[in-house]
């Protein structure tokens, strides 16, 4: 694309497109965007994040991450849609720009790109790291199992074949310990939201225990106006609640970790659909999925402006 | 690049506790190489799982011999993919 405007935000794109779109980005709006590479993946790819800021220092902030599970390809697509978004309504749209006139926004659209490149490569569905675990011929942890929160309980696999491989431990994946280190050292932020797909929910901790956290009713209430303003564009319904009581147990989980670590407003959405195509949404879903999840994610974003901590 | 013809999304709906036990049961099987889409929690959730051609039967007769009821949420996983591909061939063409 020789612009983002003519970027087709409507097809799937592979990795190198991605970052290059990241660029273009960069370099139409130079005074708002800005990209920091955290890391490198296993295989040494670098690891991507915008920064959306009007100026400041560490000003509280907002994390969004997409394609954590490298086959859930319309995370990265609607990933892609947000980075746009931004730039288009910073300044035009009064809710958005009153956010980001206070706080910054960080967006990984390819939290995986070892796995994404391997989805395009080789194997389409998939979902974990490619690291590989001595003694073993199967590859891959789930980077959302790796974190340091109930890790090692139930709720994840010790089977390193096993699609949800919590890995040998805590942060042994570097596309999770980059997050870690990054999210620990700017030591101010104060939404993360982790997405994923698919089966339309948006889920907030625990996921390694029944304790509910300590603000459930805030953060109940909050999933409930967000999901609401999600379905009021196309009647596109979702579920909340926590992660144990809404699916199942999960041990170490990206938002049970970030919740521990202070960041009350965590959360994790689970995008389109319910069960029709699953991982294999049509390309003609993404935009219309990005739109809806877009009023889900400023519901959340200007609850955490007006309700600092 | 992995071949995903004859692989099959079924989507199980397991009517109690014993019934999702009974497809954790599955779950260990590791040569059957089940891709589990949305993993066994609770009855009333619904389970999907991918099954490599060569396990689709015998993955079926299991289910049906213990009274589990399934349907079939993709019937050609490669299907969808050669559709998928197909699409962002013609857009980059275009």
């Amino acid at each position: 694309a020789h612009s983002t405007d003519t970027f087709s935000y409507a097809t799937y794109h592979t990795l190198d497109e991605i970052y290059e779109f990241m660029d273009l980005l960069v370099a139409e709006n130079p005074n708002l965007v800005s990209k920091i590479q955290i890391g490198n993946s296993y295989e040494g790819r670098p690891i991507n994040v915008l920064k959306f800021s009007t100026g400041g220092t560490n000003r509280p902030a907002i994390w969004i991450d997409t394609g954590i599970h490298s086959r859930e390809w319309v995370t990265q697509a609607s990933g892609v849609w947000f980075a746009k978004k931004i730039t288009d309504d910073y300044g035009q749209d009064e809710q958005l720009t009153a956010i980001l006139d206070s706080m910054d926004i960080f967006l990984e659209i390819v939290t995986n790109p070892d796995g994404f490149a391997y989805t395009h490569s080789k194997n389409r569905l998939w979902r974990k790291t490619r690291s590989i675990t001595a003694g073993s011929s199967c590859v891959g942890v789930d980077p959302n199992r790796n974190w340091d929160a109930g890790f090692g309980e139930a709720g994840a696999s010790s089977n390193p074949c096993s699609e949800t491989y919590r890995g040998k431990f805590a942060n042994s994946e570097v596309e999770v310990k980059s997050i870690v280190d990054f999210v620990t050292n700017h030591g101010n932020i104060k939404a993360f939201i982790s997405i994923h797909s698919y089966s339309q929910l948006l889920l907030y901790p625990y996921g390694y225990t029944t304790t509910r956290v300590a603000h459930q009713s805030e953060l109940d209430q909050l999933a409930k106006a967000a999901v609401e303003n999600l379905a009021s564009l196309y009647g596109t319904k979702y579920k909340y609640g926590s992660i144990i009581t809404t699916i199942y147990q999960a041990s170490g989980g990206t938002i049970d970790w970030t919740y521990n670590s202070g960041i009350k407003y965590s959360y994790t959405f689970e995008l389109r659909d319910t069960g029709l195509y699953g991982f294999l949404l049509p390309a003609k879903q993404i935009v219309p999925t990005a739109q809806e999840t877009w009023l889900g994610l400023m519901t959340i974003m200007d609850y955490t402006l007006k309700h600092p901590y | 690049k992995e071949d995903f013809s004859g692989h099959q999304v079924l989507r199980i709906s397991a009517a109690d506790e014993a019934q999702v036990e009974k497809v954790r049961e599955l779950e260990k099987l590791e040569h059957l190489q089940l891709d589990f889409w949305r993993g066994p929690s609770q009855p009333s959730t619904p389970i999907d799982v991918r099954v490599p051609f060569p396990s689709v039967q015998a993955v079926k007769v299991f289910l049906e011999s213990h009274g589990i009821k399934y349907s079939i949420m993709i019937k050609d996983v490669q299907v969808l993919l050669k559709d998928e591909e197909e699409q962002m061939f013609a857009f980059k063409s275009r």
